[in-house]
């Protein structure tokens, strides 16, 4: 395994072991501004870890970043080290990220399914769920994106263990579920949550589980025209954008209609590119760009909540 | 490792609702004969899904016989993955 973060290869793409050796080297070569939370473990008994970019103070507002929902979507636990990377690379530069830094924490959760995600480089490259089994269900795995006590078990989930987007049993019945919704909630002054997926290049917000335009409607479609706007100037990808229930599909049980009814205002999930063809599987040559597109739009984000305290 | 020789992604672009849950329908058979990559959501965006070698001519012909357009988005899925899996080895040497 690497010894240090400077000789991560970060244009490749890595299994659960070198992530986490990874997590251990970024906190101890940065162990002024991060470190590592272990907020639970996953069905098969993963350690599921939180970075926490801090630069003080107590019980700050913060921001909340996940990736790896859905375990085959492996550019968004790549583009998740590049940010985690850039975090620790620039706080200290001035600048946007300096003044969100004083201001707000940062949390990102790079492997929110792990037990999918190891499962992906052992067994089934495309599997999307995690790995929970239950007597006499024959099927395995729940899709963590649709576990989340909003809108659960609606239209755009599904009650049939077989499905890829099979809701689970009840509300946060899966443990990476309950470990966000635990720690969040015990936090308690997040006020932006950011979940990455791939692909589509999309970037909506609430609400999946109902047409009905959330309270600040307005607010979050210019945002997100502006973030799509500051990805777009990267490489010229173009992002389409708006609620999840009108841009894409219905979908209930999802983790940013949970963040949005638990008050959280600034919630958004990406869906990263594949540029037209190669879906799940991008070449990791475009993990790097895909990266620095996203970082962009994700301090857009970040710096709007910064600047709008509520 | 599950193999996926011969598995294609085929990119389905429905005109209109009945289409799309033409392609809805085919998520409800089990077991289960196509991954949806892309879900059918709405006539604007294109549906992907994986289909299994075995099941190639039969949804082939199911979409053809309903004047649903395709298009080969992935020829063969095991060619990207030892791609990619050979990418992955040479990157930790």
């Amino acid at each position: 395994l690497e010894r240090s973060t400077s000789s991560f290869s970060y244009s490749s793409y890595h299994t659960l072991e070198e992530i986490y050796s990874w997590i251990d080297n970024l906190v101890t070569e940065h162990s002024d501004i991060v470190s590592k939370i272990h907020i639970g473990n996953s069905f098969e008994n993963r350690s599921i870890l939180v970075l926490k970019f801090s630069t003080g103070g107590s019980q700050r507002p913060a921001i909340w970043i996940d990736t790896g929902i859905h375990s085959r979507e492996w550019i968004t636990h790549a583009t998740g080290i590049w940010i985690a990377k850039k975090i620790v690379n620039e706080y200290s530069k001035g600048g946007v990220l300096t003044d969100i830094l004083n201001a707000m924490d940062i949390f990102i959760e790079l492997v929110t399914n792990p037990d999918g995600f190891a499962f992906t480089h052992s067994m089934n490259r495309l599997w999307r769920k995690n790995k929970s089994t239950r007597p006499g269900i024959f099927c395995i795995g729940v899709d963590l994106n649709r576990n989340w006590n909003s809108g659960f078990g609606g239209n755009g989930s599904n009650n049939n263990p077989c499905s890829e987007t099979y809701h689970g049993p009840s509300p946060q019945s899966e443990p990476e579920v309950a470990a966000i919704v635990n720690f969040i909630t015990g936090h308690g002054n997040v006020k932006a949550l950011i979940s990455i997926h791939s692909y589509s290049q999309m970037l909506m917000y609430p609400y999946g589980h109902s047409l009905q335009p959330v309270a600040n409607q307005e607010e979050l479609y210019h945002l997100a025209k502006g973030a799509v706007k500051a990805l777009y100037e990267v490489h010229g990808i173009e992002y389409i954008f708006g609620s999840i229930s009108t841009t894409l599909y219905v979908a209930s049980g999802i983790t940013v209609d949970w963040a949005y009814d638990r008050g959280i205002k600034y919630a958004f999930s990406f869906e990263l590119r594949d540029t037209g063809r190669y879906g799940f599987l991008l070449p990791a040559s475009q993990i790097i760009p895909t990266a620095q597109e996203t970082w962009l739009a994700i301090l857009t984000i970040m710096e709007h909540t910064r600047t709008h305290p509520y | 490792q599950m193999n996926f020789t011969g598995d294609q992604v085929l990119r389905v672009l429905a005109r209109d609702e009945k289409q799309l849950s033409l392609l809805r329908d085919l998520e409800g058979l089990k077991p289960q004969k196509v991954d949806f990559w892309r879900g059918p959501a709405r006539p604007s965006l294109p549906v992907d899904m994986r289909v299994p070698f075995s099941e190639l001519k039969d949804i082939k012909a199911y979409l053809e016989s309903h004047g649903l357009a395709y298009s080969v988005m992935i020829k063969d899925i095991q060619v990207l993955l030892d791609e990619e899996r050979e990418t992955m080895a040479k990157s930790r040497r």
